[in-house]
């Protein structure tokens, strides 16, 4: 467990760091295991002594940087609204990359993204579908088009949804 | 291993039986804002047996149950069948086909069943570990929670990866 | 105070149910005064004895009821990211027009909102825009549409942001 | 009375000195994620004497002043002044144009002005009180917080109303 959590942890965080880079075009972001009681790390806060031991204690957490290209380090909570989603969104990425989970379920993680950087999301994706199966709900065009398949939902004056399926040739035919 | 099917019936805004086919890329679910979408999201959490009010959005049972309107009579059971295509025997179960389905009542209980025959919602998680995914907090994003993961503290984030490990 | 509460309290719940009909096509919506300690509403929860006395006593709460048309009444729990963003921006429209604030910031309030949502949005907006100069930072282009002005901004290689203004007539020319 | 001018200096990302002109209508503000859109909305209420470090996304002054970078470097103090047309009276001074100015150091001294006349906080305050500007909590709406009004305790609605009242 303590090993296969290393080589985890490590495939998470340099996933997570590609990721990071992919999205924002460059920077830097980081996990980091350090060793620490709830209460605040402890002198050995680069995590040295959980590698050593290959222990994931229950003291041991996992701290997140992140800094977007040309700009200083930042905590988390300086980044933009956009920048946050689209962080969290290569965290969990690099831990289905990881681990790839047979299916995923994604509920608007596109809403905070401008254009472009809705576009370093679907590419990356389009990558992740060829593991993992994709449910993706979305207002936003630049995901749809990515899509293989379509559901359209509406609401009912019987307060009753109703859905019609698209296959994406249709889509586009109609467009 | 893949999702198949999903049929929901009962649960939510979905008053009527509705069928999901996934094909194995990518499904967009899409439409105005109060269809429905988010309630698939939700009765794929529901069947995979999660307990989780908040995660739900559905204090109890009955929020989860078809409410009814002028126009159309409340459901009294909710009832939603996953279908999972298991032919790389991903799943510990000797079957190519693996269906799970949970049916819900007013008065809050649940049953379970795995391929129509009645288990218990422990059986359910146990066979779904092997997954990761009902307990895994990546394979389901939320509405409004993807920033989730960035808040966590030290140590949550630390049993995320654990899950992946 | 207490007098005044009344009025206001009265002016801004009928506020609330004329913008919550307007966003919603139809549908109910309700502000009532519980009278109540914070483990959970008294017998007088109709508020009653609050508006009797005409006293917004310490224990008085304002719940708020929502029933977009057709549906049965929802608990706010139950509904979707877009009924909740609307709810919400009918219950501040409503506290703008029973007390204009002279200028007002929206930032992204619209993000959650499909297409015909975000047309009702701006229509009220317009409309109170009489009386409160809005400020409103949008990723939308309906709502970009009802700008006097805009201020465009985009972050520079030296991580210092850069303002460009353009006039809304400027911008449909180039569109 | 209505906002005339906003002038940023060293706040956040504005490293240099930015003047935004309001008129009395609809001002969009548009730009890619990360820009700066948010940091405007956070300069206003900063220099209305704001001094929640969450609502600032600022934990202490040292995050609200330009950080610099390997292009530019970093600002020692910051200053926004936010211009007020008071022609028709609204706010309780003599003045037809009213200049709030607050200067931030990076030991976390704030100082204050009125019309370049030194004052403290609670004076700002309180000419701001009849506009309840600065106590309202519906006067700025921050990003992702639009939901909030609806998951107040009642008791926190209430308090809303009483604002307005
Ligand atoms: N038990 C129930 N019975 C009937 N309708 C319900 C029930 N529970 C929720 N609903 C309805 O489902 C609707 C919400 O659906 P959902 O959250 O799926 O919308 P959505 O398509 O995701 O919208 P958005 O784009 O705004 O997120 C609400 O209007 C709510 O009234
Ligand atoms: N003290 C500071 N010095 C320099 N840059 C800063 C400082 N504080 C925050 N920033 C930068 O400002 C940027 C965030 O700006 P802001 O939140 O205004 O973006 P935004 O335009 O609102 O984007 P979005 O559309 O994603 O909400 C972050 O990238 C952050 O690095
Ligand atoms: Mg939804
Ligand atoms: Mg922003």
């Amino acid at each position: 467990m303590s090993k296969r959590f290393e080589t985890t942890f490590e495939t998470v965080a340099s996933g997570f760091e590609e990721y990071f880079q992919a999205f924002f075009g460059g920077g830097h972001a980081r996990l980091t295991l350090q060793q620490g009681s709830p209460s605040g790390p402890s002198p050995d806060s680069s995590g040295e002594s959980a590698k050593r031991t290959g222990q994931a204690s229950q003291n041991t957490g996992v701290e997140i940087e992140a800094q977007p290209p040309g700009k200083r380090l930042q905590n988390m909570a300086q980044l933009s609204g956009g920048e946050k989603a689209l962080t969290a969104v290569a965290l969990l990425f690099a831990l289905l990359q990881a681990n790839p989970s047979p299916f995923c379920v994604l509920d608007e993680v596109d809403a905070m993204l401008d254009e472009v950087n809705v576009g370093r999301f679907v590419k990356a994706l389009q990558a992740l579908s060829k593991k993992t199966q994709f449910i993706v709900i979305t207002h936003n065009r630049g995901t749809i088009e990515v899509a293989d398949s379509i559901y359209g939902v509406s609401m009912g004056p019987d307060a009753a949804s109703r859905v019609i399926s698209m296959r994406l040739g249709d889509v586009k035919a109609d467009a | 291993m893949y999702l198949k099917r999903l049929d929901i019936q009962g649960f939510k805004s979905f008053a009527t039986r509705t069928t999901f086919e996934f094909g194995q890329g990518i499904t967009a679910i899409v439409g105005p804002n109060g269809s429905g979408k988010s309630n698939i999201a939700d009765a794929l959490r529901w069947v995979l047996g999660e307990q989780s009010g908040r995660l739900l959005r559905a204090r109890k049972m009955e929020d989860a149950i078809f409410a009814g309107s002028s126009k159309r009579q409340r459901a009294d059971k909710v009832e939603v069948t996953l279908t999972l295509d298991n032919a790389d025997g991903w799943l510990p179960l000797d079957f190519s086909e693996v269906a799970l389905t949970r049916r819900g009542y007013r008065n809050g209980d649940s049953e379970y069943r795995i391929n129509r025959k009645r288990v218990r919602l422990r059986d359910i998680h146990e066979l779904l570990a092997k997954a990761s995914v009902t307990q895994s907090s990546y394979a389901i994003i939320g509405q409004g929670l993807v920033e989730t993961v960035l808040n966590l503290r030290p140590d949550e984030r630390r049993h995320l990866i654990e899950e992946a490990a």
